[in-house]
């Protein structure tokens, strides 16, 4: 199925189970065509998967299953799409991209939140001439006013979860944070910040959990906290 | 070059392995 057959298929407006199979099919596809299959889904691609994504997170009925699952499946799409430079320039070029990752994560969802997590936490760590992990901070800022909550309350959700790949997912993410600001002043303040809303509790709790990817994660927030505090 | 893939791949390995955390 060429690229151009999933544009028109993204165009029809299909729901449920029809879109949800032509989504799985997508990412299928450019996990396993060539970049160039991928630059010809392209812009145009990109904006009708980001589109609709934002059209299935402002839906107001209650998680429909098939809607969260679609969710899902285009945060799917888009690590997948992004696996390329072509894709990833595109991806950050959009002003909506990163602000709908951040959209996605959601405790309530904690499959799809891990995903969306590790996504901007990549996103965060990029070797780019504009400091990605201010523009993910922002879209957590943003979106955090919008519905008028503290700003890493999800990440700390996440945290509290029973889930343990999303302890590490939100670990990762509040490491690829701190660990990108090149300001001592920032790093404590994102770190202050957050012990204070909570972390602090948490890390005794989850410092017990027998996880290797949790371990590494917890280390590296030790660490780094450990030099800031040297160096302050 | 343009047609490097396996970019979040990697971006998400270095993550998980604490890689992408040392300090230059």
């Amino acid at each position: 199925k060429s690229a151009f057959m999933y544009i028109q298929d993204l165009k029809s407006d299909n729901r449920g189970t029809p879109l949800l199979s032509c989504l799985e099919s997508l990412r299928v596809s450019l996990n396993n065509n060539p970049v160039s299959w991928v630059q010809n889904f392209g812009n145009e691609g990109l904006a009708l998967l980001l589109s609709l994504l934002k059209r299935l997170q402002e839906e107001k009925d209650e998680y429909p299953p098939m809607g969260v699952k679609c969710q899902h499946e285009i945060i799917r799409c888009l690590k997948a799409f992004m696996n390329n430079k072509h894709g990833l320039k595109s991806m950050l070029e959009s002003d909506e991209g990163i602000p709908l990752l951040v959209r996605a994560i959601n405790p309530g969802v904690p499959h799809m939140m891990v995903d969306a997590v590790k996504l901007l936490s990549a996103i965060s760590i990029l070797e780019h001439p504009e400091s990605l992990h201010e523009r993910v901070l922002e879209a957590l800022t943003e979106e955090a006013e919008r519905r008028d909550i503290e700003r890493f309350q999800p990440l700390l959700a996440g945290m509290n979860s029973h889930n343990i790949p999303l302890k590490a997912g939100c670990m990762q993410l509040i490491n690829a944070l701190i660990s990108r600001g090149e300001e001592l002043d920032f790093r404590i303040h994102i770190r202050s910040e957050l012990l204070r809303l909570g972390l602090r509790d948490m890390l005794k709790e989850v410092q017990q959990i027998e996880n290797e990817e949790l371990k590494v994660q917890l280390l590296v927030f030790h660490e780094q906290a450990e030099d800031d505090s040297e160096d302050l | 070059d343009g047609d490097e893939t396996g970019i979040m791949d990697g971006l998400l390995e270095a993550l998980q392995s604490g890689a992408a955390f040392k300090r230059k």
